[in-house]
């Protein structure tokens, strides 16, 4: 594993902690979209069915429990808790999932490396991956003045992503013959989704002001 | 084991 591959994991990691240490500390999930939490872990769920008959080392099984198990519990607080749930505003997260999930699911059944149930599954959590974030950002432009936390989450999910694209330009470079098209082609797209996030995040930041998007 | 790309990363 190279620094790249490392530093990503880490900061999808901690975008994670941020997100429940926000709703946690301020008993609120308000900015917080539902809908790419609930799309985040069909990913998990889909993408980690080989936790029951591969393994690859420790650190990815720890890792893969731990996505899962906390895109749950954030799934949790927002719709069972007895304050966060209250502070969910469900009229402006009106997303329609489906109109990314049917899509990937075709695709995933068109294009993909094996027609089995766990690589077809697996491919559709790389493609739902890619677009799964757009919920939440859809929150956000609706979202005037969005809280430092919810900002600093999405902003860490696509960092994490950044660093994958370095993750694989590197082991492109040190392993022969290393090469996974739907992982790169659909992880291309998904950093690109964050790039206008991106602008405004870092112009609020330079600026020192809170964070809020044109709608 | 990794037994198809892709699959050592998370």
């Amino acid at each position: 594993m190279n620094i790249f591959r490392f530093a990503g994991d880490m900061t999808h990691l901690l975008s994670i902690i941020v997100l429940l240490l926000k709703i946690n500390a301020t008993k609120s999930c308000a900015g917080v979209s539902l809908k790419t939490q609930e799309l985040y872990l069909l990913v998990f769920v889909t993408r980690y069915l080989d936790l029951l008959y591969s393994y690859i080392s420790l650190y990815n099984t720890f890792m893969k429990l731990f996505f899962i198990c906390s895109s749950g519990c954030v799934i949790w607080y927002i719709r069972e808790h007895k304050t966060v749930s209250q502070t969910y505003d469900s009229a402006q997260d009106t997303f329609r999932v489906l109109f990314l999930a049917c899509p990937c699911m075709i695709l995933a059944l068109t294009v993909n490396h094996d027609f089995t149930v766990t690589e077809v599954l697996w491919t559709f959590s790389i493609y739902l991956e890619a677009v799964a974030i757009l919920p939440q950002l859809v929150l956000l432009q609706r979202t005037k003045n969005v809280d430092t936390l919810t900002g600093n989450y999405v902003f860490l999910l696509g960092g994490y992503r950044a660093l994958y694209l370095l993750n694989w330009i590197y082991r492109i470079l040190t392993e022969p013959g290393y090469r996974q098209w739907i992982v790169w082609i659909s992880g291309t797209i998904q950093t690109a989704i964050y790039c206008d996030f991106f602008y405004y995040y870092i112009k609020s930041w330079r600026n020192n002001e809170r964070l809020s998007l044109p709608s | 084991m990794v037994d198809f790309e892709g699959k050592d990363e998370l």
